[in-house]
């Protein structure tokens, strides 16, 4: 029984964990393009100045809460990374909420495509779908690191769970996505 | 998520240790 309750905590935890995969699934049209015209090149270069400003705010914070605390230098590395790595989802996600014009397109763009051969859409779907197994691998991976960091950090303290509630806010945002898309298409038809 | 319980299961296995 024991063993069966351990299984149930590991589903739930590959669940939770596999947060960001729905969120990277939700803005895939801005994270990855299939050329020029629609270019994800501005998305990546926005991604990059905004890690590099937090990341250079959250080391002068981390510093300073070091030589206060004292505590496990790398847990509060990785709490740091973890906090940048939420912050670029919930950026990601309203940047996809204000473009409503080009993601009603995109979805426009899919449903006509999605008229072609079956074929084509299967072998795209099952390298996606295969690879995201491996995705949900690697965030596991690090939503441990995020979690033990945090037991590092604050101990058994009230507010560890808090921050851990911190890891599916983006997630749970795509739902007002999702709302988004279904206001825009009752506006245009 | 048969590879996603069984990586799940041993970090909240490597959790529970912590605690």
């Amino acid at each position: 029984p024991q063993l069966i309750l351990l299984g149930i905590y590991g589903l739930g935890f590959c669940y939770v964990a596999s947060s960001p995969g729905l969120v990277v699934h939700a803005v895939r049209r801005q994270l990855v393009s299939s050329g020029d015209k629609e270019s994800s090149r501005s998305t990546w270069c926005t991604c990059i100045k905004f890690v590099a400003c937090f990341t250079m705010a959250i080391i002068l914070i981390t510093l300073s809460a070091l030589i206060c605390a004292g505590t496990d230098a790398a847990a509060w590395v990785v709490l740091m990374a973890a906090l940048i790595f939420i912050v670029w989802q919930i950026a990601l996600l309203c940047r996809e909420y204000y473009q409503g014009d080009e993601l009603l397109a995109f979805y426009e763009q899919l449903h006509r495509a999605r008229k072609y051969p079956k074929i084509d859409l299967d072998s795209y779907r099952h390298l996606r779908e295969h690879g995201n197994a491996f995705f949900i691998v690697i965030l596991e991976l690090m939503f441990f690191a995020f979690a033990m960091s945090m037991l590092k950090v604050f101990g058994c303290h009230p507010y560890w769970p808090a921050l851990l509630a911190l890891w599916v806010v983006p997630g749970a945002m795509v739902y007002f996505l999702g709302h988004r898309i279904e206001a825009l298409l009752r506006e245009k038809y | 998520y048969a590879i996603g319980t069984i990586v799940g299961a041993l970090c909240v296995y490597a959790l529970l240790d912590a605690i």
